[in-house]
């Protein structure tokens, strides 16, 4: 995954994001491509939840997945997660769980509470921080006035880092892919430095929906597990979103 | 690494929207959830747009279950323990609408569902 939140020099916020998945889950040797990555293209959707005939927030989520990995609250913030790798991971949490140990919360069930139930920027990032999960995650945020975008790096029980856009040092985007942004990206899965530079040519004057599409479009942002695309803009209140291919020669992941 | 040398990257790519060519497959369809509707009411007509997708994914994950272990006891656990381990009640009764759709097993759903904590595994 990798997911972008940028202001431009208008104050204007923009969120983007590719959802990448189905690694080492079956290749399809004929069509070089992942089976379930090609399987997920299909079931995606863009929802607008709705209480009393009012969108409360709307998402892209794979149809029968109830929980939210992206979404907007029109002119309140746009959210995204992102996978983190850790040996303190999901299993151990499932097995918390099944040994009747429930106080930690599935993640895209806590990114659906947020979505669902939080009115301000601030009080999302109070609850993405602190909820206990099951497994770490990344969740990156963007919210509606000038600097409000960040990205928290969760383990199961701690919030360990947030990263903020910060105008005064040069910082007007945050970009976070599947690695610790302290850390070097794994050398073998390294579309951080690609998505900075792409993002650091395109230049605080110019970044939009639409160039932002661009950096997401840009190999190997955009590789053989990219399912779909969704750029999001918090003071228009809009979501959008393409679900994408990736032709040969492409990046497996 | 491999990841710089072209053609596996590539110069920043530039007038790629609006959406067009090889890299866009297709635009995504809307839906509304009524959160004033009852859970059984919500899915129904984005779930009877999308089983036939549905079934195919759950049985493309399926097939890859088989292929770790064969005996079939990995679908059985999924299938038969899964659902009363593993789920909070108040998120499971969405999902138990889900299923109402008869055409795939709760605990096949509850997997789907719960995958960012299993794909750990």
């Amino acid at each position: 995954c990798t997911s972008i939140v940028a202001e431009d020099n208008k104050g204007n916020l923009f969120h983007g994001r590719n959802l990448d998945f189905g690694l080492f889950m079956g290749w399809d040797v004929k069509n070089k491509s992942w089976i379930i990555s090609e399987k997920l293209k299909p079931l995606v959707v863009n929802l607008d939840f709705k209480r009393n005939n009012q969108t409360v927030f709307k998402s892209t989520n794979f149809a029968g997945y109830v929980g939210m990995l992206t979404g907007i609250k029109p002119h309140i913030f746009t959210l995204t997660m992102n996978e983190r790798f850790s040996l303190d991971g999901g299993y151990i949490g499932i097995l918390e769980w099944i040994l009747g140990k429930r106080d930690g919360m599935w993640m895209s069930f806590l990114t659906r509470s947020v979505l669902e139930n939080a009115h301000s920027y601030e009080e999302a990032k109070t609850r993405l921080a602190q909820t206990k999960l099951l497994a770490p995650a990344y969740f990156i945020l963007g919210g509606n006035q000038t600097g409000q975008g960040c990205i928290i790096t969760r383990s199961r029980l701690l919030s360990i880092d947030m990263l903020e856009i910060d105008l005064k040092l040069g910082r007007w985007y945050v970009l976070e892919t599947n690695y610790d942004h302290w850390e070097e990206p794994l050398f073998l899965d390294d579309r951080r430095t690609p998505g900075m530079k792409c993002m650091n040519q395109t230049t605080q004057k110019n970044i939009s929906l639409k160039t932002m599409y661009d950096v997401l479009s840009t190999k190997p942002v955009l590789n053989k597990l990219t399912t779909y695309t969704t750029l999001m803009q918090v003071s228009e209140g809009k979501l959008e979103s393409y679900i994408r291919d990736c032709p040969n020669p492409c990046m497996p992941w | 690494s491999t990841q710089f040398i072209p053609p596996y990257t590539e110069d920043c790519r530039t007038e790629m929207y609006p959406p067009n060519g090889p890299t866009f497959r297709g635009a995504v369809s809307w839906y509304t959830v009524d959160l004033d509707l009852p859970p059984s009411k919500r899915w129904t007509a984005l779930i009877t747009d999308k089983k036939t997708d549905l079934v195919n994914m759950i049985q493309a994950i399926k097939d890859l279950a088989y292929a770790f272990v064969p005996s079939g006891r990995l679908i059985e656990l999924v299938d038969i323990t899964l659902v009363s381990v593993i789920f909070p009640l108040t998120f499971s009764l969405n999902l138990y609408y889900i299923f109402l759709i008869p055409f795939c097993n709760l605990g096949e759903v509850v997997l789907f569902n719960i995958f960012y904590e299993v794909f750990t595994v």
